[in-house]
């Protein structure tokens, strides 16, 4: 464990809360994406099914208990207890068309073909692209709550900082996991433009708005 | 060479 993957596992965690603060809070999941909602769900109990045969430690095992929970936890408010105020109109990303290339990318491009495996495969690839709709939703409705937009400040800065901490252990451990450190990077440069609109609006008191 | 299941991270 170092610093950039505890504040990233940090940054993570902060996300997850923040965004069941603002559904609980505001009763309302409106300008949340369902589709990246399920996909993350989807990540968690694929890549977390090692909960049943690797013990790593108690801080791992925690985590990984509480992302499952909290992911199903959004679902449920999103699709039952709120259901009225998801925003299904705005919502309108294909999932299929990251699930499917996904799930055939990781079957053809993993360190071993096995089940645990592919599925664990699949949870990082699939991960990479979950944020998708919900951007695309942003981009369809032009603007992002303020508090959503911390949400996912947090969440894509978490995959940042694991970037750095695969540098800190690529030269101080010789780790390195090239399926890990490829999906990270993609996923991160997603967030790019956001990250811009956010230092750029955000953080001067205005609420994220895209330019016309 | 054997596989061995190594995600420490999460």
């Amino acid at each position: 464990m170092n610093v950039f993957r505890l504040t990233g596992d940090i940054a993570h965690l902060l996300a997850i809360i923040l965004l069941l603060m603002k559904i609980w809070k505001t009763r309302s999941c409106a300008g949340v994406s369902g589709k990246s909602q399920m996909m993350f769900a989807l990540v968690f109990t694929t890549r977390y099914l090692d909960l049943i045969t690797n013990f790593i430690s108690l801080y791992n095992t925690t985590m990984k208990m509480i992302f499952i929970a909290s992911s199903y936890g959004t679902l449920y408010l999103m699709f039952l207890k709120f259901r009225a105020t998801y925003d299904s109109n705005h919502d309108t990303f294909r999932m299929e068309f990251l699930v499917v290339p996904v799930a055939g990318l990781s079957f053809l491009v993993n360190h071993d073909f096995s089940p645990l495996e592919i599925l664990w495969t699949f949870s990082i690839y699939l991960e990479s692209v979950a944020i998708l709709p919900q951007l695309f939703m942003i981009s369809k409705t032009g603007e992002a709550e303020t508090i959503t937009s911390h949400y996912l400040f947090a969440l894509g800065s978490y995959r940042a900082l694991y970037i750095l901490n695969w540098v800190y252990r690529f030269y101080f451990e010789g780790f390195f996991d090239l399926i890990a450190v490829v999906a990270g990077c993609v996923q991160t440069v997603l967030y790019c433009d956001f990250f811009y609109l956010y230092i750029t609006k955000v953080w001067k008191g205005k609420k994220l708005t895209l330019p016309a | 060479e054997e596989f061995e299941y190594d995600h420490d991270e999460l």
